[in-house]
């Protein structure tokens, strides 16, 4: 299992350190094993470098940095370890425009191995589905499905 | 193809019986705030043998079946079934369709399904962790939550890389 | 004191009230002393009911329904006892588009006596300022006012 | 007309002397993820005399000031003034324009202003409490913070009505 895992790390460093340059265009991002002689008990660190800047503490990044920041993170474990699907709630909220274009680049290029399930109220985002659900609260107050598109 | 159907029923908000079919690449599901999008992403959580109730926004296995509004009286059950396609033998199963389910019922009990039979939870489990799926943090990523990594201790952080390996 | 708290908190809880009636265009909302004997060491209960919904706990509202309830919160504090200014940052981004219209409107109907300064990615909230700041990160990764544009 | 003017010079990202002016009514305060809004309502909750530095996403004095970057070096000292306008005496004070200012050095000390003189940090809260600006909660509400008060304990929401008494 301790080699396994030391793989796994090793193959999820190594994408998310690609991942954060490509979300942030430059920059750099890496992990670390905190006690690399026992990897199956070590705990992991993460630092981030947003282009232009000082190696920031976590919790110096800004909001929309965060979340870009863990995007980042997502993706690599997937790529590392694919799953058939992903569920993903909103988590575009903090994100300007520009990095929305980001995000929606990698989330494509992950399409054809994973189905993505996003919940969303970014306009960019929503462009992007090949099939939309909408939901509305009924006069009951009972959720319900109220269009469905699908393309092509 | 791996994700074919979603299914509520009971469970929360939804009431009456819905069916969310899956294509492949991306699906958005989108509406007014309160309309009840996450609780289709807690419905996933439920399904896949979630105990924590916290991370579902709810406190007791009663939270997640519909409570009832002004007009609807409550209900005593919910249920959820995931349905997977199978053709690859990417579950390992001989089945070429596989649903998984969960009910509750207000007494608190929780029933398991696998292909509409009762199954021990730890069965469900089994399975899942058979294909890589174990109680994955990276299937479902709840609202508000993007970042939770980040926040997370190093040594709790390990979990991340443990279900990937 | 005790006589000023109370007379604020029954001042407070009626905005409340409204402001939340407004926002959500129905449903009810109320707050409560926990111990309405002794108002200066009692604690403070919220209650919210959507429209159409039970009254739920607090923890069952959806997240744009907690930024709602909580803007009507911050708005009723504000007519009870208002500040000459309030800085809000992104207090907007949980909102779905019907719900921005409704709270610029209540933003709008306090501008007169307070200042308002928000930071928001929304442009339906940037619409209603007078004044926009442009932020942006120059080559040296120091922050710098790129825009100004001033109303009238 | 209160606020008038906010100045910072070497507060967390904004290395160079900024001056914000402000008009009645809004305003918007806009730009990318990363480019020092947030920091600003750090900037003004710091000079309002906030002492809590995990409410300005920072541990200790030195965080406040201006670190460098790979083309700048880092400062020795964060200064942000708040201008008010005084004319109609909202500020139990005699000038027609009042100026509140924090300063902070590496070494850990922070100098509190008013009008350019040094005060005591008990002056500038008795300044702010007297015209009822105490340390309130619901001036700066900081990003991710706007449902704060709903999720605190009963008793620890009590303080947000004792400020609006
Ligand atoms: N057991 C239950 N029975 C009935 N309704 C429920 C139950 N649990 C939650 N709800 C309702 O579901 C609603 C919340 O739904 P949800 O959080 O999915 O909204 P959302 O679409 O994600 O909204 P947002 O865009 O604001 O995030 C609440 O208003 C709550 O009343
Ligand atoms: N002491 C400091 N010295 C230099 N830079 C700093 C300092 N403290 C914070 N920063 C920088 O400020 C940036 C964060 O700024 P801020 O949180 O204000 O962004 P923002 O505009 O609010 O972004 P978002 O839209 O994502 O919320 C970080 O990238 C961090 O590097
Ligand atoms: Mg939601
Ligand atoms: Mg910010």
């Amino acid at each position: 299992v301790e080699h396994e895992m030391l793989a796994t790390f090793k193959q999820v460093r190594q994408w998310f350190s690609t991942y954060f340059n490509m979300l942030f265009s430059g920059g750099s991002a890496s992990l670390y094993l905190t006690d690399p002689e026992h990897p199956s008990d070590s705990g992991v660190d993460i630092s981030a470098r947003p282009p232009g800047k000082r190696t920031t503490s976590l919790s110096m990044l800004s909001g929309g940095e965060r979340s870009l920041t863990a995007v980042a993170l997502i993706f690599s474990l997937l790529q590392a370890h694919p799953v058939p699907f992903c569920f993903l709630d909103e988590v575009d909220a903090a994100l300007d425009e520009a990095n929305i274009f980001r995000f929606r680049d990698l989330l494509r290029s992950h399409a054809s191995d994973t189905q993505f399930i996003i919940i969303t109220h970014n306009r960019r985002t929503i462009e992007i589905a090949q099939t939309i659900y909408g939901i509305a609260m009924g006069e009951q107050g009972i959720s319900q499905v109220v269009s469905l598109k699908v393309d092509g | 193809m791996r994700l074919k159907r979603l299914e509520l029923q009971g469970f929360k908000s939804f009431a009456s019986r819905t069916i969310f079919s899956f294509e492949d690449g991306i699906t958005a599901i989108v509406g007014p705030n309160g309309s009840g999008k996450s609780n289709i992403a807690d419905a996933v959580r439920w399904v896949m043998g979630e105990q924590s109730y916290s991370s579902m926004r709810a406190k007791t296995t009663e939270d997640m079946i519909f409570a009832g509004t002004r007009t609807r009286a409550k209900l005593g059950m919910a249920e959820v079934i995931l349905v997977f396609d199978n053709t690859t033998g990417w579950l390992p199963l001989e089945y070429s369709e596989v649903s998984v389910g969960r009910r509750a019922y207000r007494s608190g009990e929780n029933e398991y399904l696998l292909n509409g039979a009762r199954v021990r939870y730890r069965d469900l489990l089994d399975l899942f962790g058979g294909a890589g799926l174990a109680r994955s943090n990276y299937t479902v990523i709840s609202q508000g939550m993007v970042d939770a990594a980040l926040s997370l201790r190093p040594e709790a952080r390990r979990a991340l890389f443990e279900e990937a390996a």
